[in-house]
């Protein structure tokens, strides 16, 4: 899955998922990345966040959702991620997912459990395109 | 903010990021067109076989896709789920955006809006895909998505049928392994 948020120079904010789903999945299961603060959300007053993972998982708990809203509450978004994600692992403490967040203003974050690595990509004015290591 | 614009994206699809940032830093593109485009070059390149066609083939084989495109100024989404035999997600996405007042298609009458909006029908299984779902049979459907059925779903394949809620051995979910190349 790749689950990408845009913010241009004026603050304006989008976001995207696109998947091809879990490998085996019985046919006809849909995962979470079509699914609105699931897959990924944005608040044109806030910011933007994407998940990757467990699909089945995440749908039911709207984790760019749950992470635009603490974003919204004064979080960071590396703070945001990691909330997001503990309110899964509450209910399914071996779930393996991962979030990204931004917030209108260029800062940016991520969180992931489960995985033995995570990498998220970014680009900005200052660091080009690069890419950002996150510990589970 | 000197940083802006700003694109990021889950795991290390470059570039896709690459793309995007291009759209809004030096073509003038838009928010939208920079994740729709941003997206495509992963459906394009088979990102990791997560993203795309020939990737994740479901029990049957089939290769189906989602993909959601969210517009911030307007709070407007468009997203299609299980959608087959059309390559270009993320942008039939967008058409169910910009097309339509609706938010979500799913499955064959997604496809047939596709059609409908110019998309070409495709055949989105891969000798890969093929190959990575006969390599599951083999292993006798391992790992799969079900519980409380017979035959016993974790040690042989199907057709299954339920079993009782009162019989020994119900479970809860015994969730299948998710990792960096098996991901929603």
């Amino acid at each position: 899955t790749i689950g990408m948020i845009a913010i241009d120079k004026d603050g304006k904010i989008s976001c995207g998922t696109s998947t091809n789903g879990a490998r085996n999945k019985i046919p006809g299961r849909v995962g979470d990345s079509p699914i609105p603060g699931s897959g990924c959300y944005v608040d044109r007053n806030v910011g933007g966040a994407a998940a990757t993972g467990d699909g089945d998982v995440m749908m039911r708990l709207l984790p760019a959702l749950i992470s635009v809203e603490k974003m919204r509450d004064g979080y960071s978004p590396e703070e945001a991620s990691r909330m997001s994600l503990q309110r899964i692992i509450d209910y399914y403490p071996n779930f393996e997912g991962a979030i990204v967040s931004a917030s209108l203003d260029g800062r940016h974050g991520g969180a992931c459990n489960g995985f033995t690595t995570f990498q998220y990509s970014l680009a900005d004015s200052e660091n080009g395109v690069t890419t950002v290591d996150v510990s589970c | 903010n000197p940083s802006l614009p700003l694109v990021i994206n889950t795991w290390h699809f470059t570039n896709a990021t690459a793309r995007a940032w291009a759209l809004l830093s030096e073509e003038g593109g838009s928010v939208l067109d920079a994740v729709e485009q941003g997206c495509a070059v992963c459906e394009r390149e088979q990102c990791d076989f997560t993203v795309g066609y020939g990737g994740s083939p479901d029990e049957n084989g089939e290769t189906t896709l989602d993909a959601l495109i969210m517009d911030g100024a307007t709070h407007d989404v468009g997203a299609v789920a299980a959608l087959r035999q059309v390559k270009d997600a993320i942008s039939v996405a967008r058409h169910v955006l910009q097309y339509t007042e609706h938010t979500l298609l799913v499955g064959s009458q997604a496809t047939e809006f596709a059609v409908s909006m110019g998309f070409k029908l495709e055949n989105l299984t891969t000798p890969k895909s093929q190959e990575m779902h006969r390599s599951w049979k083999e292993q006798n459907c391992q790992p799969n998505f079900w519980k409380n059925v017979v035959p016993d779903p974790s040690t042989s394949c199907g057709p299954y049928a339920p079993v009782s809620s009162m019989a020994s051995g119900w479970t809860n979910d015994q969730r299948a392994s998710f990792d960096r190349y098996n991901h929603d």
